[in-house]
């Protein structure tokens, strides 16, 4: 049975840097 | 029976086992608003975020898809995405949610509630990203 790591269910919202 | 789409994670099938970040497995189904909180202070490297639905329209590419746009968080950055109507977000305080939860609940079994624009969903960026 895999097993899958918590944060995969996570969309990866990564906010543009600005500065 | 029902099969999902290839573009869709196997992880969001109802009985998914997932494990959290102290080891602990859970079905996919059964996780909790706490539950990623915590996977994310242990974490070293992820924080959570919080991301306000802003707007969700019809995607112009394919019908089956959504273009969902996030504000994310303290800084209210957006950010928009891109997905399956079915594709389930994580709502604070409620669980699993999606554009299309009937979709959703035929597809993977999963029990989902209608996201909707003012939902808070938890997203992850970078700890030291400055």
């Amino acid at each position: 049975v895999p097993v899958f790591p918590w944060h995969s269910l996570v969309p990866f919202l990564a906010p543009t840097q600005s500065d | 029976s029902t099969v999902a789409p290839p573009s869709l994670p196997p992880y969001f099938i109802k009985g998914s086992i997932i494990q959290l970040a102290d080891g602990e497995l859970k079905r996919v189904e059964d996780l909790k608003t706490e539950d990623f909180i915590q996977s994310a202070e242990i974490s070293s490297e992820l924080k959570i975020d919080s991301s306000t639905v802003e707007r969700i329209e019809g995607s112009h590419t394919s019908p089956n898809f959504a273009v969902v746009q996030f504000s994310v968080g303290e800084h209210r950055a957006q950010v928009s995405v891109e997905v399956l109507v079915e594709y389930p977000f994580f709502v604070f305080g409620q669980g699993w949610s999606s554009c299309c939860p009937d979709r959703t609940t035929q597809l993977l079994e999963l029990p989902c509630t209608k996201l909707s624009v003012g939902d808070v969903c938890i997203s992850l960026t970078l700890k030291n990203l400055r």
